[in-house]
């Protein structure tokens, strides 16, 4: 049971407490589920008052997305609380018995709050029967109930200035459903502790920054986040890379971008597509010299497109434009990739450059359906 | 899927079941290229190891075997970096068959959209799935057909969770036809001009599918993570090997 679910040995129990023996494993799990995080205890034991055998059983479940909808309506302060004694029960952890909510927390919250479900049609959770809870104080059983600093809004709540609970989801969403209308106030990202995009005032958590996905619409967030020499180019997790190792064949950022997206089609005046490696971030012609067909298989493949249709050699009249070989034995050579296969420094001297057409993936076809005679 | 049909064997050639011993069929998941499918990351949760899983195609009725049936080992497992348990946001994975499929008219790829190429609200596409049906978990391939609606609507379904650009919502406002517990990483599809299929799609998440109150099926929106995904397989086939 040391790395595993402890299974029937333990009633069911979906967690084993890592440190103890094989067979004795402990009744009590530490509180996951997000709604209850903020409780003065920190221990469950399941199944809960609900009968879910797990958090997550809990978490999808209904009564999960009731309470904290009819916590908005203001019914009850410890409302959220008591939901969450019969959600996540507390786990006595010398007994490793769970402690109920005393019937009139129970009672209280049903009192006032059980109408709010009636005016749209909606029935109190059937089995919290309060009847079921100990009175508060009964001699040979405690229950809990809400102390002063108990608090009254889920982490999954934004507390109003007047007290009352909304759902954090509607912080800042430019309508206010605090009555006094705080949960749209501060709402620049900066009050937030956010990060913002300039172009669309979107507000970022500051770990989406320079953490190599774009997410404003400009990719800001993914400007300014390093500062390479002027012979080095910024790799897409913000490493500097020597510009002439640049899609070399050979991965030297740590996340391989120095090698993305250098085989390309590039349109010429023509509109035939030549073929472009981008060694060193500029733009090399590919020399005919030596071309074999496996080749063009291999270069439409990296580019993730279908099998090649056209393969042309044309004469290239542009002195000044670069140009790249094939290796003088790359047959021999284990790189996968085409620009692992070519050099520069030669001339070309067939003084022609390859273009290449290559065929769409063949993808979204059903098979017709089949005639049968009846 | 709730409120769908029974497909007819070989209509959806890109759906595959994601299996796992004991239990067998766990997710459903879409092939994208011979060697390449794709699913959603939650699926993997507590079984990331690779040699766990099989994939298996051509399949119409989970238990029956038929001559069209192609099943694979996985090879390697990719889930997105940023995929968030919590929130399931992020959620898409990215599965290396051991070797290659064979194509056929029974076994074959879907397309994928470009980055740039979104669905509109009010679109209809089609879902498929051996998830549950409301009544009974189905052994036969069902399919549904529902219409896309906004994510500003769709976020009003959701009060506890945030709708984000890497969702896509769908179903009908009733909720007839729905995804549900065993669709996860299925197809959401829609015909293009052309008469070809695009996966637009993965189901990701949503209300408790048979449940009194319903809502939209949530779907990871694969046109955002398009680059993401070819970027993936570039690096695995190319500079990995």
């Amino acid at each position: 049971c040391l790395y595993n679910p402890c299974l029937d040995s333990c009633g069911g129990s979906a967690l084993c407490d890592l440190n103890t023996s094989l067979n004795n494993c402990s009744q009590c799990e530490p509180i996951t589920l997000e709604l209850c995080m903020n409780l003065p205890y920190n221990y469950t034991n399941l199944p809960n008052y609900l009968g879910h055998r797990t958090q997550k059983e809990a978490s999808i479940s209904w009564e999960s997305s009731l309470f904290p909808a009819l916590v908005q309506t203001n019914c009850y302060k410890y409302l959220m609380f008591f939901a969450c004694t019969i959600l996540v029960p507390k786990c006595d952890e010398n007994s490793g018995q769970r402690i109920p909510p005393c019937r009139t927390l129970c009672e209280h919250s049903k009192e006032r709050c059980e109408s709010f479900l009636g005016i749209v049609g909606l029935q109190w959770p059937e089995d919290t029967d309060c009847s079921q809870f100990p009175e508060e104080n009964s001699d040979n059983q405690t229950c809990l109930m809400p102390d002063q600093d108990v608090e009254e809004c889920s982490p999954s709540h934004f507390k109003c200035r007047s007290g009352r609970c909304v759902l954090a989801s509607r912080r800042c969403d430019g309508q206010a459903d605090c009555d006094d209308d705080s949960d749209e106030e501060n709402c620049g990202c900066k009050e937030r502790d956010l990060w913002e995009c300039p172009s669309d005032k979107q507000c970022l958590k500051h770990t989406l920054v320079c953490d190599g996905f774009p997410d404003c619409p400009d990719n800001m967030n993914e400007k300014n986040c390093s500062f390479c020499q002027a012979d080095e180019l910024e790799c897409a997790n913000h490493e500097c890379v020597a510009r002439d190792r640049w899609c070399d064949g050979e991965a030297h950022c740590t996340d391989s971008s120095d090698e993305w997206d250098c085989v390309t089609l590039s349109k010429n005046v023509n509109s035939s597509s030549v073929l472009t490696v981008h060694r060193s971030a500029t733009e090399h012609h590919v020399c005919a010299d030596g071309w074999q067909e496996t080749l063009s298989q291999l270069a439409c493949k990296q580019m993730g497109l279908g099998d090649p249709s056209v393969t042309q050699w044309i004469q290239d009249q542009d002195k000044g434009q670069h140009w790249l070989t094939l290796h003088s034995n790359w047959e021999s050579l284990n790189g996968t990739t085409l620009h692992g296969l070519l050099v520069n420094g030669q001339s070309c001297q067939s003084g022609s450059r390859i273009s290449l057409l290559c065929s769409k993936q063949d993808c979204g076809r059903r098979p017709a359906a089949r005639m049968n005679k009846r | 899927i709730l409120g769908g049909r029974t497909s007819r064997p070989g209509r959806w050639p890109w759906q595959c079941s994601l299996q796992s011993e004991p239990s067998g069929h766990i997710c459903g998941c879409v092939l994208i290229a011979k060697k390449w499918v794709l699913t959603v990351a939650h699926c993997f949760e507590g079984r990331e190891n690779a040699a766990l899983w099989k994939v298996v195609l051509g399949l119409n009725n989970l238990d029956h075997p038929s001559a069209f049936m192609q099943t694979r080992f996985v090879e390697t497992i990719i889930v997105h970096p940023r995929y968030s348990r919590a929130v399931v946001d992020y959620d898409i994975s990215i599965v290396e068959l051991s070797e290659d499929i064979n194509e056929t008219s029974y076994v074959r790829p879907v397309c994928l959209p470009s980055p740039e190429q979104s669905l509109e609200p009010d679109t209809y596409c089609y879902i498929t799935g051996w998830g549950h049906m409301g009544t009974k978990m189905p052994f036969k391939l069902q399919e549904g057909e529902v219409r896309i609606i906004s994510l500003e609507q769709c976020q009003s379904y959701f009060d506890m969770k945030t709708i984000t650009t890497r969702m896509i919502c769908a179903g009908y406002e009733s909720g007839t036809v729905d995804s549900c517990m065993g669709d996860s990483g299925g197809p959401l599809v829609c015909e293009q001009p052309g008469g070809r299929w695009t996966l637009f799609g993965l189901t990701s998440w949503g209300s408790v599918c048979f449940s009194k109150v319903l809502g939209p099926g949530v779907y990871s929106n694969v046109s955002y993570f398009a680059k993401w995904i070819e970027r993936e397989i570039y690096i695995q086939t190319f500079l990995l090997n």
